[in-house]
């Protein structure tokens, strides 16, 4: 029965899919556990991100979400990668429509939870990379979930938008999901050279979030964006970067935690 | 009449605010503009990004776009700034219900232009921040919008986002907008440490985008960072930062075309 952890920010680029990504996929290399990663952005970034791993095939997210008579669970739609342990949801252009007519169904909150029913047992770990909104593709992923990882990067506007989506787990804690819970806030984006900048947002974060800043950082690291340009995760472009450990060490953390 | 400008990515993090923000203070400050700058993010990033300066008061944009009988223009609800010549909408908490809300109601693009009606004599330019994503509000943006100016950081994300949206953009173009063009495509963040990462992106984005590519670039630079965590503009922040340097720049450059 897996784990189903959101990895959320309401703020643009502060390292979702940066982060979906290279969790997953350490988490399939190096614990051993069989892992899903369900791509809920409309962007696809999931399968930009992996398309030097992930195999063609697969079925349309937005037809789980929207096609009552469809039956079908998110597993019907996975593609496989060729890194072990790891499947993956493939990129649908029409997942930006279920935001929209997701917005006037019957329990649209659950929608999401209800298609993972049975997909649960098929997996150790399931993660979700979400839009940068609070929109319904991002609630369905707070209802499915067990916990919900944080990305922030160190600036003022991505603090305030962490304290927006802590806002939101609470309603959906106490209407909707009861199991949910958050995971940490994981600082992002760190550039080692700002010192002061680091240490004002660093200062603000920890006095409003106190325990639930996660230890571990990830420092800004050209790596991981030149893994993008070619389609690689981090550990398969260079698995002796900074990023590499960091995420690494990470996945160390959410495997303990499991 | 003012011309309008959509400052739009569907990509998240490319620096929409910050360039917003910059350019419609340095249109003010520089060229004796009178601007308006349009806040369409749910997130209210204009608003943190100018705390120091935006006055209080004003209404909620969501009453505007939402609300058939309130028969409001944008005007009604702006808030001046101590930036002479920069007024803003003010941070509205109930424009993320606005995006549901919209999608049902008919002629739903036109929304935003028709309450621009009376308010583009007011005003020489009004710009326009809009949310990461291609939703109702963004489209809104489009379809009340003389011009769209697209931030695109170095990489291959970013880069697809702003495929996604110039085929939006054509679509707008050809059904609800005739009068839309493509400002062009400014290069962001750019990080002068990463020559091969940089070279690689610029040539993918040259090669697709060709003309479309602003000569003008704007670096990384933590000054644009360090005023945001003050909510001042990167004029009152640091007149003669590089950051400053370069909005002004692309300021003078967008003044041209007016
Ligand atoms: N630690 C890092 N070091 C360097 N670059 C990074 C790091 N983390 C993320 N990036 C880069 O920053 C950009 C934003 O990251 P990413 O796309 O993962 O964020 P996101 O939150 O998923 O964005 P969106 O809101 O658009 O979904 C990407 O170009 C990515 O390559
Ligand atoms: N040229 C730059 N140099 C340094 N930091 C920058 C630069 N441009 C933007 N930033 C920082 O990068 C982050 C993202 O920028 P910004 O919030 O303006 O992007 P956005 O596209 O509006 O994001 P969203 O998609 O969430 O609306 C902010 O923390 C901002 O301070
Ligand atoms: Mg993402
Ligand atoms: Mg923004």
């Amino acid at each position: 029965h897996a784990t189903i952890l959101a990895v959320a920010a309401q703020k643009g680029g502060v390292g979702k899919t940066t982060t979906s990504v290279s969790l997953a996929s350490a988490l399939a290399r190096y614990h051993g556990k069989r892992v899903l990663l369900v791509d809920l952005d409309p962007q696809g970034h999931v399968t930009t991100a992996l398309k030097a791993h992930v195999r063609p095939g697969g079925g349309l997210m937005s037809k789980v979400l929207t096609d009552d008579r469809s039956g079908l669970e998110v597993m019907d739609i996975v593609t496989s990668t060729d890194i072990e342990n790891l499947d993956v949801t493939p990129f649908d252009p029409r997942l930006a429509e279920a935001e929209d007519l997701l917005s006037t169904r019957i329990g649209k909150e659950f929608i999401l939870r209800d298609a993972l029913k049975v997909t649960r047992s098929h997996y150790d770990v399931i993660v979700l990379d979400c839009p940068p909104n609070q929109g319904n593709l991002t609630l369905n992923g707070l209802c499915a979930s067990d916990s919900v990882l944080i990305p922030c990067d160190p600036s003022p506007l991505a603090l305030k938008g962490v304290e927006a989506l802590v806002q939101t787990i609470t309603a959906v804690a106490s209407r909707l999901n009861p199991d949910i819970d958050v995971m940490g806030v994981l600082l992002t984006r760190v550039d080692g050279r700002n010192r002061s900048l680091n240490d004002t947002i660093e200062s603000d974060i920890a006095e409003r979030f106190g325990d639930a800043v996660l230890p571990m950082r990830i420092g800004i690291n050209s790596s991981l964006a030149k893994a993008q340009v070619e389609g690689r995760d981090i550990f398969a472009f260079d698995e002796s970067s900074r990023g590499a450990q960091q995420y690494r060490e990470l996945s160390d953390a959410v495997a303990a935690a499991l």
